[in-house]
């Protein structure tokens, strides 16, 4: 059985996307196979990989069209030992005609336990957002990851999370856990990174990663070449903490 | 009449928060009646500005609860020439109680347009989104600015925004009309950086305003300390750039 992780908060621009393109590259240079899926209708995951031109099958088949099997709606990646699922939810009337669907917290998960099995990983972008999409992807997840910068809004906006996730736990699906919080976009040259990341620890302890994502110049190149970061330059700071992260996911759950 | 403005993007993280709090006091230094509203759930703007507890009136009424006065939901500011109307959208629950009167996209601007009319400006915060409570708050201005970071996935985001908001055009609202594209966070250090706000200048031209706003420290530590980066260091780089858009806006749209 695949583990699932998720990426989730309802903080924009806090590095979920970045996490989920190299996290997978992470899994998958390290020999797993993995299966990559944008549930964030912007579709930040096809343009992390440069994808141009229409996705015609993708997340709304994947969520809506349970006829279609998943290896036709899969991007199989070149030999890397990834597969990608797109998000192909273009305009605001495709994303209106999903609600229902989505409606069911349990939509993906079952799609994928039936049919997603060959996989090791399977990884999910998610928006950022407390809605269905976002439910749907932490129903379907074993670990639900917060990224979290270092920045005041996004400790404020961690707390309202963290209430939300505790109303869907008792509302939704009494089943979501969140295996840590991920420290990202972390410049030990800002005070206010230093000292919130010391509070976060110290308030928080083991329910932080111990790897911390830096800021790194190579991430922000990876991404505008349509790269992950660890083909991109595998000896940076920033690949090489994806990769810790990666090691670090399978001791402390397990996984090996 | 006053003139509203509100800051908007699919793009999470990109400073829009930061913008409406910094515009806002950059008008109200410069002599002007403000009113900041938060139409994020998240609740940023009360974070903005360290306001701890429960509020008790705030978005939620303004747009459900038309018997409550505007005077009764707003909250004074402390002198400055500014009031605030914080986002009171708790709980899911409560999210999903305004959809209903959401639906009708000009359910906040009848309301600003009957009891927000002392004042000179009206600053919209709204979430990183395209849905139901961004198109209210894109309806009830005169200016939608966008703001973007010089990243690839900011660029990519804001193509399909502009899809959206042309499609909101043609079903929801023929009024909605762009003011302009805002540079945030632009750090010169960053090659991307200079690279993609050469290529948004050449492509958008006058649709882009000439004032760009700086990755600045002491834009970090205001948000931390609970305030606009104005009354924090009036000289540091963040804050004259908030004046000069200020001075800018008033001049482009002849406001002064
Ligand atoms: N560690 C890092 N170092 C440098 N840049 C980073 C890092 N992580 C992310 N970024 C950049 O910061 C921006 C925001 O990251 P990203 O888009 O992954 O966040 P997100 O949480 O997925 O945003 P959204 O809320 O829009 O989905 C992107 O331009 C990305 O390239
Ligand atoms: N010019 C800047 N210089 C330095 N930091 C900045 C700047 N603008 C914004 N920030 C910081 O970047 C983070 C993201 O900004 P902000 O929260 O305003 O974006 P947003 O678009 O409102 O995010 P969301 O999508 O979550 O609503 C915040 O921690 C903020 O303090
Ligand atoms: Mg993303
Ligand atoms: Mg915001």
């Amino acid at each position: 059985m695949p583990t699932t992780i998720v990426f989730a908060s309802e903080k924009g621009g806090v590095g979920k996307t970045t996490s989920a393109v190299n996290l997978a590259m992470a899994f998958a240079v390290g020999g797993y196979r993995v299966l990559l899926v944008d549930m964030d209708p912007q579709g930040s995951i096809r343009f992390s990989y440069g994808i141009k031109g229409q996705v015609t099958r993708g997340t709304r088949q994947l969520l809506a069209d349970p006829a279609i099997p998943l290896k036709e709606i899969i991007h199989p990646g070149s030999g890397n030992g990834m597969d990608y699922v797109f998000s192909n939810i273009e305009t605001l009337d495709q994303e209106r005609q999903l609600e229902t669907v989505l409606a069911d917290p349990y939509t993906l998960q079952r799609r994928l336990n039936a049919e997603a099995t060959a996989y090791d990983f399977i990884i999910l972008d998610a928006p950022a957002s407390t809605k269905t999409l976002t439910v749907n992807a932490m129903t379907a997840a074993d670990l639900v990851i917060l990224p979290l910068q270092c920045e005041s809004l996004a400790i404020k906006s961690l707390k309202r999370f963290l209430m939300a996730f505790r109303s869907l736990q008792m509302k939704v699906n009494p089943n979501l856990r969140i295996a840590g919080i991920l420290l990202t976009m972390y410049d030990r040259g800002v005070e206010v990174h230093r000292r919130i990341s010391r509070e976060v620890y110290e308030t928080l302890q083991d329910a932080v990663f111990k790897t911390i994502i830096p800021k790194s110049k190579e991430i922000t190149e990876a991404s505008a070449l349509g790269q992950s970061v660890i083909t991109y330059s595998i000896n940076s700071v920033g690949a090489t903490a994806y990769i810790r992260l990666s090691k670090e996911i399978l001791d402390r759950f397990h996984l090996r």
